[in-house]
């Protein structure tokens, strides 16, 4: 699920 | 993607729009400080290394891509531009942001989510962006005179900040195990720096009187 933490947000 | 983070997105867009604007148009950037402006292009730089290995979403590079954009060229504006660059105010811009980088990258090697390159830059990315708009509400303070472009720009960051705790807010409470605290509290330090620039900015537009911060 890809790296941890929120990356999805700028 | 929910309203709140959205708009958080949108008004940090439009604070560095409405600088880009200010620089562009009146060839002027009185009033800010180049230090903060630096430090956003490495929070900028240092976070956005996946740019092109981990695809979120068009939006999502998009954005980036905006992001590092308008923040360097602010940079080259404001260091290169043979007009701008004379309006800059020096001596006044003072504030030894190295002083900030440096604590920010020993944070972020000691509480990361996980210790490699790109999580290390990450955290530190985030950690630098809650202490970058220290050297721009120094200088306001010293300068004393804010012009409505500048208190705008600082109003929409910290208007941007308050948004993406909101966002955190529903996203805690609608996705199972949305918690991390490296965003969460490096967000509130860096929302809280905004509180009493927000208390002064607001009291001077229901007054109607020119914003002046306390010396």
């Amino acid at each position: 699920n890809g790296p941890a933490g929120p990356h999805d947000e700028l | 993607m929910n309203v709140f983070r959205l708009a958080g997105d949108m008004t940090h867009l439009l604070s560095v729009v409405v600088l880009l604007l200010k620089i562009h148009t009146i060839k002027s950037c009185a009033g800010i400080s180049l230090k903060t402006q630096e430090l956003y292009a490495v929070v900028f730089a240092a976070r956005y290394l996946d740019l092109f290995v981990h695809f979120v979403s068009l939006y999502n590079t998009v954005m980036k891509l905006v992001f590092l954009a308008s923040s360097f060229s602010i940079v080259w504006y404001m260091k290169r531009h043979k007009i701008v660059r004379r309006t800059y105010d020096k001596d006044h811009d003072t504030f030894r942001h190295y002083v900030l980088v440096l604590p920010c990258l020993l944070l972020a090697l000691l509480i990361n989510e996980k210790f490699t390159f790109r999580e290390v830059m990450w955290a530190f990315s985030i950690y630098l962006e809650a202490v970058a708009i220290f050297p721009q509400l120094v200088l306001l303070q010293r300068t004393r005179n804010i012009d409505n472009l500048t208190g705008q720009y600082v109003f929409f960051l910290g208007a941007y900040r308050v948004l993406y705790i909101l966002n955190w807010i529903y996203r805690y409470f609608t996705e199972p195990h949305f918690v991390h605290w490296i965003s969460w509290v490096a967000g509130i330090v860096q929302t809280l720096l905004y509180a009493d620039f927000f208390y002064y900015y607001i009291m001077s537009w229901k007054n109607n009187v020119k914003l002046e911060l306390p010396a």
